[in-house]
């Protein structure tokens, strides 16, 4: 089954 | 001192009506170059982005940059009092705690202002980079509102894959399966009915059907939609809003364990 990313993951905080 | 005019003041309503149930709050960050918002939702697993240029505005000025907080469920209680023809003045001092909105009527027999309370947030924001998606989708935005809600009856998530043949969804749950597969269609005259599809390599993505549901409340802004897909990043849907500028989404996908 397939966990939902989070957008943390992908994107950096600037 | 802040203050935007837009003569369309339905517009704002429609955003707000888009935005306010994906995010409860989000900072209105102005400047001289016009208004944006980014804010997540609770679980930070989508993004909302929005941008107003300024000179989308009938009459548009910022003196100094400003960031105000907004509670969506609020500001939506008070453009509901807004006429769908109205005139709408948003308006604030510098450091101000309220945020002024002014209603004309068309005929203007009849002006209305309400303050709102602004909030203070924090919040993160996340860079963006510009990048090059594997497959780019511009499609009829009643479309795709039409193809998640449907598939939202069906399903909780969303296989979305983009080949030669076309851009396929496909889902499953307790009722069976479903795919709907939209082919590259310029013979509309219009262009707001074509499906546009731009593809540099295959892409296949599992996207929570709930979010991409809640995307689609801004089809009333805008005739297409901008559908954009790399492998393992989140999908990013865009709306043009006129020449006003763009709301836009960005929805983390789905990983296997």
């Amino acid at each position: 089954k397939a966990n939902q990313g989070r957008l943390d993951t992908f994107f950096s905080v600037v | 001192m802040f203050e935007a005019r837009i003569t369309q003041g339905s517009v704002l309503k429609k955003l707000v009506e888009a935005l306010k149930e994906l995010v409860t709050e989000g900072n209105f960050d102005v400047s001289s170059t016009g208004l944006t918002l980014q804010a997540m939702d609770s679980s930070h697993v989508c993004l909302v982005s929005l941008t107003l240029r300024d000179d989308g505005f009938d009459h548009y000025r910022c003196d100094r940059n400003m960031a105000m907080g907004i509670h969506f469920g609020n500001l939506s209680k008070i453009l509901k009092c807004a006429g769908n023809e109205d005139t709408i003045t948003l308006k604030a001092e510098d450091n101000a705690d309220t945020l002024t909105l002014m209603f004309e009527s068309a005929n203007q027999d009849r002006i209305s202002d309400f303050d709102l309370k602004l909030m203070s947030i924090e919040s993160e924001h996340l860079g963006i980079p510009d990048q090059d998606y594997s497959a780019e989708i511009k499609m009829p935005s009643a479309e795709y509102q039409r193809i998640v809600r449907d598939l939202t009856s069906i399903g909780d998530t969303v296989l979305i894959s983009a080949t030669k043949e076309g851009i396929k969804f496909s889902t499953s749950g307790d009722v069976g399966t479903a795919n709907i597969t939209l082919r590259h269609n310029t013979t509309p005259e219009k262009p707001e009915e074509q499906t546009i599809i731009d593809l540099k390599e295959p892409v296949a993505l599992t996207f929570a059907l709930r979010y991409l549901n809640n995307f689609s409340k801004a089809t009333p802004l805008a005739p297409q939609v901008k559908l954009s897909l790399t492998k393992d990043l989140p999908i990013f849907v865009e709306y043009q809003v006129g020449d006003l500028g763009n709301v836009r989404f960005f929805l983390a996908p789905k990983i296997d364990d």
